[in-house]
């Protein structure tokens, strides 16, 4: 997966992802849109597959925007024995889920999802609707591993998440980190928009050949989110 | 060309159990043949598959609110077992390793 947050030159966070998965095939087939509505409005919204309860990519309207990225880290029968074990321990696609239900703001999304222990490891990336608001959590399983939030004055304008730690380089075998970059720092602060971010998101091989849907989302402008099945 | 996914809305007012039927009814034909394949993908099923059946025979006790209902109501409409939708629902945990 690959996941962009990003602040553009008027201070407007926006978000983009590709779900990059195994089954991809079948998956493009289930792909969904789910408005999750609550008296008839919506509360949040999801892209998720049909089956799936859990949510991996979600905006709550006005609020936060938010994606996970998968980590591997660890061992699988550890996650299983927490799940088992700690009551209190969440399937990471349940505890976003909470997240985008519960959180009203994106600090209270951001402490809910750093602090919950989680039965595995995982990225979250976030965006929010104030100048600043946007960050990539590194989470261990009980608590954040790292949290590196945008800082506009700094340069740090946007932020790339694939699979791996930010601090760390990528492999060779699987650098869509750098690729990203590229495309970022050619499309500019000042050009963001649904169809530029569409085209970083295209660019290989950050789409590649398990990308299965492509989202881009801004909390402040909710009726920004859009959700593209992609056939490489 | 990329295309939209289908929309739907998934009504929180309704019972737990109900609130997939219209997605579940729509993929009734893809949805069991996705589980089916991804149980393929567990690591060391011989130990990881019984692990998660019990989850699965407890799943109110071990997943909280809403998500046992929701995937309970979803077995029952696709006619499959708990399991098979439970061990899909936490793939990821399970192969984030």
């Amino acid at each position: 997966c690959t996941s962009i947050v990003m602040q553009d030159a008027n201070g407007t966070i926006w978000h983009a992802r590709n779900l990059d998965y195994s089954f991809t095939e079948i998956l493009r087939n289930i792909s969904i849109r789910v408005d999750y509505q609550k008296g008839g409005k919506t509360a949040y919204t999801g892209i998720t597959y049909a089956g799936y309860v859990g949510l991996v990519t979600g905006q709550r309207p006005n609020a936060f925007t938010m994606t996970m990225d998968e980590r591997d880290q660890g061992a699988w029968w550890m996650n299983i024995l927490i799940a088992i074990l700690d009551r209190n321990a969440s399937p990471v696609s349940f505890l976003l889920r909470d997240t985008l239900a519960m959180s009203e703001n994106f600090t209270s999304a951001l402490e809910k999802v750093a602090y919950t222990t989680t039965a595995a490891s995982f990225y979250t990336i976030m965006g929010g609707v104030r100048v600043g608001e946007g960050a990539v959590i590194t989470k261990g399983r009980v608590g954040p591993i790292d949290i590196w939030k945008l800082d506009a004055k700094s340069g740090r304008w946007y932020e790339v998440e694939t699979n791996y730690d930010h601090w760390a380089p990528p492999p060779a075998g699987d650098d869509r980190r750098d690729p990203a970059i590229k495309a970022m720092n050619s499309m500019g602060q000042k050009s963001i928009s649904k169809k530029s971010l569409f085209n970083v998101m295209s660019t290989p091989p950050v789409m590649n050949n398990k990308t299965t849907y492509t989202v881009v989302m801004s909390a402040a402008q909710p009726d920004i989110m859009e959700a593209w099945i992609r056939n490489p | 060309d990329p295309v939209n996914p289908p929309a739907f809305v998934v009504n929180l007012d309704l019972p737990e159990e109900q609130r997939w039927t219209e997605v579940a009814l729509k993929y009734k034909q893809l949805v069991p043949d996705i589980y089916a394949i991804m149980k393929q993908f567990l690591p060391d099923p011989t130990i990881s598959l019984p692990l998660i059946r019990k989850i699965a025979a407890d799943v109110d006790k071990y997943l909280a609110k809403p998500y046992a209902g929701e995937m309970r109501g979803i077995a029952k409409t696709l006619n499959m077992s708990l399991g098979d939708v439970v061990t899909c629902n936490l793939l990821y945990d399970i192969s984030a390793f």
